[in-house]
């Protein structure tokens, strides 16, 4: 068996679960902090089957991946007198950092 | 040495972390959330020499199994005007779920 | 790859995870409980390359060390009419307990 490791934004988190939990495979979450933004994130722990692993990071690469967002800043140029002026900005959200380690022994008690 | 992770009931958990400490092993504790339920369960972590891998097994299995105990469920029939009546009923409590990985190199700083 | 859990007391987490990442190198951090003083620690995790595994440890080695320090206990002696008297004593702190697990896959999503 093998124990899968993922560190993942906390917006990527519920539907992530829900999606590992759908394909019939049991997830325990851990609160975690960034050490270089000091930011919450999520660390998963999932053990799966030597068979399933592929499964899995599949799963995780499919509902983690880092992708581009627009979101309005707050930018209110002076220019305008300061009324506010929703501005679009691109950013990169999501994104996983995955490892995994083998398991010598698991049992249910 | 092994490093061994078990996830097991909150109330659980005093018990049986005081019991490692008693058989004269250290043990951390990390709160963690089950996938499924999305309730808060306790992960704990113990890295053990490997001729008491057994030992420490044998003891998740004394105090963490999964058993059964009647608790009074608040059932208030209506045939009984709503009268409050404790209803015994059987639930599942307990249970672990354990997994031991290989530690490579252990050092006390 | 390797992945090095490292059990330390939280006043050591701010200074050694900014050193840790001045190295290049990156860091989570997951909030933990000792079993037997049942107080707060940090318990880091840090994934590196084969050959980066020594220096991580010796920047440990460096900012985590279990060392004398001189506190002022709040001592009133009654002989003094309860008048406070800082008295110096001399405590141990920091220290770390570190373990290192080979990571058999490693992926960025
Ligand atoms: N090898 C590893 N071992 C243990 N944990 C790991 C890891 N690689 C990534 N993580 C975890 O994943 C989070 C996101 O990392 P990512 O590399 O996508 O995104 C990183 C990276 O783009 C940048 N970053 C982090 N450390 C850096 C450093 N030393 N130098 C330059 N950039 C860094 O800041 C972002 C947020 O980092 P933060 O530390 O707050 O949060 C990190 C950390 O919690
Ligand atoms: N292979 C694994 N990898 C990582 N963590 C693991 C794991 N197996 C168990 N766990 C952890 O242990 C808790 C109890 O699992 P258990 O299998 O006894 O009890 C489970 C199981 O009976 C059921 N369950 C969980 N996931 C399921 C799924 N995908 N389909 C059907 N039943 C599920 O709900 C109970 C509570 O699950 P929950 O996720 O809240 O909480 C889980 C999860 O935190
Ligand atoms: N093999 C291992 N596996 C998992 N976690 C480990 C570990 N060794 C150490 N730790 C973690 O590191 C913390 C500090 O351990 P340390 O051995 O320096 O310092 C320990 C040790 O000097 C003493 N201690 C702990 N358990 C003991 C026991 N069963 N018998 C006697 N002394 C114990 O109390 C201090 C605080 O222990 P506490 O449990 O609160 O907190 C522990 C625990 O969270």
């Amino acid at each position: 068996m093998k124990l899968i490791f993922a560190i993942i934004n906390d917006e990527d988190s519920p539907r992530l679960i829900s999606e590992i939990n759908r394909a019939g495979q049991r997830v325990t979450k851990l609160n975690s902090t960034g050490g270089f933004l000091r930011a919450g994130n999520t660390t998963l722990m999932i053990v799966v089957e030597n068979d399933l692993l592929d499964t899995l990071l599949g799963i995780i690469r499919k509902y983690a991946k880092s992708r581009k967002a627009v979101v309005n800043s707050s930018v209110t140029p002076s220019v305008l007198g300061g009324t506010f002026m929703p501005l679009p900005v691109e950013v990169q959200i999501g994104g996983a950092t995955v490892f995994v380690v083998n398991v010598e022994h698991f049992e249910k008690i």
